[in-house]
């Protein structure tokens, strides 16, 4: 493994988003990975609509929450096509669910993955690298105050609670840590970035991981 | 400043409501006990810092509620040998 790693320096990771006041994180999350895994194929990187999972991702709450893996499981499970962003913007409020006609460009995922990490963040490493970014859900009470640096205290593994990706780590300091992207746009932490301390499941990163696949 | 840096313009010169005014008040403190780490535990180079940012005129419950709206999953371990298997299929 290299000792440090970004997918953004590949250019398959899309700009900082902005969720607003709607608890669309779960969304926003699925949506950004599907968007890595696709440019990660060779494919152009662009934005797909995290609001067409708000709307319809029908286990889910929209705007008043949900889980990225009931969202994999159910995209996976109908092959609804995620249409782009521009098609389908972001509101940031729950909607009636759009349906396109099947002429309207759009991807749909083959699988996807999701596993607990605990105790397992090297082999996590070894992931993101063959998977691509990683969704996780984590601790964020915290990060309300969050400016910069690498988080290692003040949050808990035990009470996750917010959606964000990891798209890469860095082993080159004396503290390694994973580089983790968040929704709340590009003023909040560094350019829209947390980095959490790896090796000790800190705001509980490793516990709840996946990733889709196209 | 706030208000300035981050477009509370309802009412200039002071922060929207007494709710919010208290809200900053109490993220300030709140930031400074995040900064301050017990002597027991390592303050490590690189540490993070905590300060005032666009959350801080919400309180801590309307900001749980508000932006962390996401339930992590039962999952099961990681074990490499089955995912090998099932890749194999």
């Amino acid at each position: 493994l290299p000792t440090r790693f970004d997918w953004r320096d590949k250019n398959v990771v899309t700009r900082v988003r902005n969720q607003g006041s709607c608890g669309g994180c779960w969304a926003f999350s699925v949506v950004e990975v599907i968007e890595s895994a696709y440019a990660i194929k060779g494919k152009p990187l662009q934005t797909f609509s995290a609001q067409e999972v708000i709307d319809c991702s029908y286990k889910d709450g929209g705007c008043n929450g949900g889980s990225p893996v009931s969202a994999l499981k159910w995209l996976n499970q109908t092959k609804t096509r995620l249409v782009t962003e521009s098609m389908y913007p972001f509101k940031a409020k729950t909607g009636m669910c759009h349906h396109f006609p099947m002429s309207t460009f759009g991807i749909s995922i083959k699988g996807y993955q999701a596993y607990s990490f605990r105790h397992k963040e090297e082999e996590m490493m070894h992931k993101l690298l063959e998977w691509g970014p990683l969704i996780a859900v984590v601790d964020a009470v915290s990060w309300q105050d969050y400016l910069g640096g690498i988080i290692q205290h003040h949050c808990s593994p035990e009470e996750s609670n917010h959606a964000v990706v990891i798209t890469g780590y860095d082993r080159t300091g004396d503290i390694p840590y994973w580089i983790v992207r968040n929704s709340w746009g590009s003023t909040w932490g560094i350019d829209g970035f947390v980095h959490i301390k790896m090796k000790r499941n800190v705001c509980g990163i490793a516990d709840s991981v996946a990733a889709g696949f196209v | 400043q706030f208000i300035a840096q981050y477009n509370r313009s309802r009412s200039p010169g002071r922060l929207g409501s007494a709710h919010q005014y208290k809200a900053f008040q109490e993220s300030i403190q709140r930031q400074h006990a995040l900064n301050s780490l017990p002597s027991d535990l390592l303050v490590e180079k690189g540490s993070a810092t905590y300060g005032i940012n666009q959350f801080s005129d919400l309180a801590p419950e309307l900001f749980r509620a508000t932006y962390l709206c996401s339930k992590p999953s039962e999952l099961p371990k990681y074990k490499p040998f089955d995912s090998e298997v099932k890749r194999l299929h």
